[in-house]
């Protein structure tokens, strides 16, 4: 259990240039099928190349993803023309707790037993 | 405890929803929460309004002024559980409908729907966690969601995650064992409503792995809230 685990960390990493490399007409591809897909239409053609580079850079970081998480699917999704960044800043949303505050309203323990 | 357990079964869950392009999730987390204690309370399943939260809500943490709730830019559920105590409840999401950007507040007292009777933070202990959810309901998650914006399916336990909170979420359920690829042992895993909509993930939820070997995965342990709502005839 630990070797493959390990192995497959390892091999994500000797993985990293094989098959990384999307070939233009792939992405284009896969691009214009997210496209239909999820209904995306772009302002203006600068948009959409940008667009769909942020799509490939999103491919390879899926391809990433599921070496380091082979017990889960992944692949493209309706945030897949989104940097991280933007990704982050539009869907997540969750503040820091404030360091200072003592954890209010702590649970009681419950019994697990039985 | 069960072996295994998903609120989605004992009717206690609403619809998947969807924040749009605007940073609520914790609005959701605490709606979807309160709706589960009010289902416990009442035996009814009322959906409770986000927007609410999102535009009257500017609550603070008590030990730190500049850390409050502000509708898209981000909140806590722990505080917006102590806004709704103070604001006397939630509003049904019929009478205060998500609208996906911060507005000004148009709370009304006498449509109240759901009231909070008090709220409790549950220790970063697996069996605590299960042991309330299954006491109190569907319980409000933070979690790390670095691997979700490319998640379509499966139980996510990936071999290396960040567990600083970025996400808010809602935690329905849990199961013994999950699918994997043959390769690798089948993972028990928590239930996590989310939301973006039914479009991402398994109909809208996630699965992430639980377990001795996979403890706080992402951070998915280290902040949870159960809510307790007010009987109400």
């Amino acid at each position: 259990e630990e070797d493959p685990l390990i192995q497959q960390v390892v091999g994500g990493g000797e993985g990293e240039g094989e098959g990384d490399e999307l070939g233009e007409l792939d992405a284009e591809a896969h691009f214009a099928s997210f496209e239909r897909r999820f209904g995306r239409t772009y302002r203006d053609a600068g948009e959409r190349a940008h667009r769909m580079s942020v799509f490939a850079a999103n491919l390879r970081r899926a391809r990433r993803h599921q070496r380091l998480d082979p017990t889960a699917t992944h692949g493209v999704t309706k945030f897949s023309d989104l940097t991280p960044d933007e990704f982050r800043d539009r869907f997540l949303g969750l503040r820091r707790p404030s360091s200072l505050g003592a954890a209010p309203h702590e649970a009681p323990i419950l019994p697990t037993d039985g | 405890l069960p072996d295994d357990f998903d609120w989605r079964e004992h009717g206690a869950v609403g619809p998947v929803k969807d924040q749009g392009s605007c940073g609520s999730c914790w609005s959701f987390s605490t709606s979807g929460a309160l709706e589960g204690a009010h289902f416990l309370a009442t035996g009814k399943l009322e959906v409770l309004s986000e927007q609410q939260m999102v535009d009257c809500d500017h609550e603070c943490d008590a030990s730190e002024s500049r850390a409050c709730d502000s509708g898209c830019n981000g909140g806590l559920m722990t505080t917006a559980f102590s806004y709704l105590m103070k604001s006397g409840g939630l509003q049904s999401e019929k009478d205060y409908p998500y609208a996906g950007r911060e507005n000004t507040c148009k709370f009304d007292k006498s449509k109240i729907v759901a009231q909070v009777k008090n709220f409790s933070v549950v220790p970063v202990n697996e069996d605590q966690i299960a042991a309330n959810l299954v006491k109190h309901g569907p319980l409000a998650i933070g979690i790390n969601a670095a691997y979700m914006q490319t998640y379509i399916g499966g139980v996510s336990c990936p071999f290396i995650c960040g567990k600083h909170l970025d996400h808010g979420v809602l935690l329905v359920g849990y199961g013994s064992a999950g699918y994997a690829p043959i390769r690798f042992k089948e993972k028990p895993y928590w239930i996590i409503k989310n939301s973006w909509g039914e479009n991402w993930g398994e109909k809208g939820y996630y699965k992430i792995c639980r377990g001795p070997h996979d403890k706080n995965k992402c951070g998915v342990d280290s902040m949870v809230s159960t809510v307790t709502a007010i009987h109400t005839s």
